[in-house]
């Protein structure tokens, strides 16, 4: 489903030179649940958003069912990430100045969704993350926690193949994140959903089929 | 050295009400360890907020070192959080604009320190948290555990008396969470600095005097 091919990355910061991936080899197949784990800086979030098409190699390829990302036009990489990837991001999911419920129904806008099975779905999407009550609330009227939870009902809006979730749990609480890590599992039962969570957490790390160790910009394990 | 006494905090949404806050009293003393745990949404950040005149409650006082923060001037305000307090927040701790290093030095700049003391300074902050090599890069630059270890840098810029700290590990690895923690205690154990933590992680939790647990905007209960 998701192949990544010796990916390298180097960021230029003036004169100095951040090798954040040095060749990162990676297959996960369609309906696997995979954890990356690894320390603060070892290239987590960027081999996230490299497989999910949001920023770009300085080598290397990522092929998501066979197709090449780089040699896609931007609308089919656009129309991958709309329909087939759902993608939690680190920090920053919710644009602010809209609703928790316009924050979810904005990927099922681009889908072109009618209005009203829009709404429908994603007040179902915010009752399954607890948050009925806050779906008028703005982003900053939100805790840290419910933000977060809106941003996993968001990367579920339009059913997607792939959710690739970065520190799902992080502010939440040990209840809310079982709960989020059992509904991503139920994605995986139920629907043959493909996952693919970056954690710092251990427990939740042993949700997933197996668990991928990172250190300086290269996968050095594995735990199944 | 803080005290609160019966804070309310009500939020307005529209027509709704939100409870954030249903009477919270709390005394730490100086050179306590405090932490507070508790579900999301239950109110640490709000709590947390007020306790550091960054937010006025609804009701209730809060007194720091005897005086009440409502009776204060916004200039003597602006004093107790420049050189009293360091605030680490759960997000957007960081000017985006500004490198580590000058986020870091931004604090002592308020405080009238000389421009060589202050990069001195926060040099020494970075390398307490392992960026040294990190110093010219804007936060965009840096992954998320190092945004949080910068803020956490930034908040003892000033030598604080009191540090609140809003989950200041919740991006961190084990390794680097302990680390903070540590550093924490210490300042504690060396400086009598008083220190606040939110945190979802009971590990992390241990590390206080007394663990403070909240539910739905109150205090439930304690442990030593
Ligand atoms: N500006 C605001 N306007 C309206 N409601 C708010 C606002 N800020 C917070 N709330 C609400 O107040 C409650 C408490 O929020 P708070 O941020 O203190 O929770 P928290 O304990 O820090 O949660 P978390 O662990 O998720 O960070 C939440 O239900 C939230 O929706
Ligand atoms: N845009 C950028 N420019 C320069 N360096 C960057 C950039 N983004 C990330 N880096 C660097 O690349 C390395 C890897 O960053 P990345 O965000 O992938 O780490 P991470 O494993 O997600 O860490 P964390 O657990 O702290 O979130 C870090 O050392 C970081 O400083
Ligand atoms: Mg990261
Ligand atoms: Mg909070």
């Amino acid at each position: 489903m998701i192949k990544a091919e010796n990916l390298i990355k180097i960021y230029k910061v003036g004169d100095a030179e951040v090798n954040a991936l040095g060749g990162v080899n990676l297959e996960v197949e369609k309906g696997e649940f995979v954890s990356i784990v690894g320390a603060s800086g070892s290239g987590k979030s960027t081999l996230l958003h490299i497989l999910g098409g949001l920023d770009k190699p300085t080598e290397g390829s990522v092929y998501i069912d066979g197709r090449n990302l780089s040699e896609m036009s931007d609308d089919e990489l656009a129309e991958i990430r709309c329909l087939k990837i759902g993608f939690v991001f680190q920090f920053h999911n919710l644009i602010p100045t809209l609703t928790a419920l316009e924050n979810v129904e904005l990927p099922m806008i681009f889908a072109k969704v009618s209005t009203e099975e829009r709404k429908r779905r994603a007040k179902k999407l915010l009752e399954s993350v607890g948050l009925d009550d806050r779906m008028n609330h703005l982003p900053s009227q939100l805790s840290g926690g419910q933000q977060q939870r809106v941003a996993i009902a968001r990367a579920l809006a339009n059913n997607p193949e792939v959710i690739l979730a970065d520190e799902p749990t992080g502010e939440l609480d040990s209840k809310n994140s079982h709960l989020i890590m059992k509904t991503l599992s139920e994605l995986r039962e139920n629907y043959g959903v493909t996952i693919i969570v970056v954690t710092h957490d251990m427990e939740m790390a042993k949700y997933a089929d197996r668990i991928i160790k990172m250190k300086d910009g290269k996968i050095v394990g594995e735990i199944s």
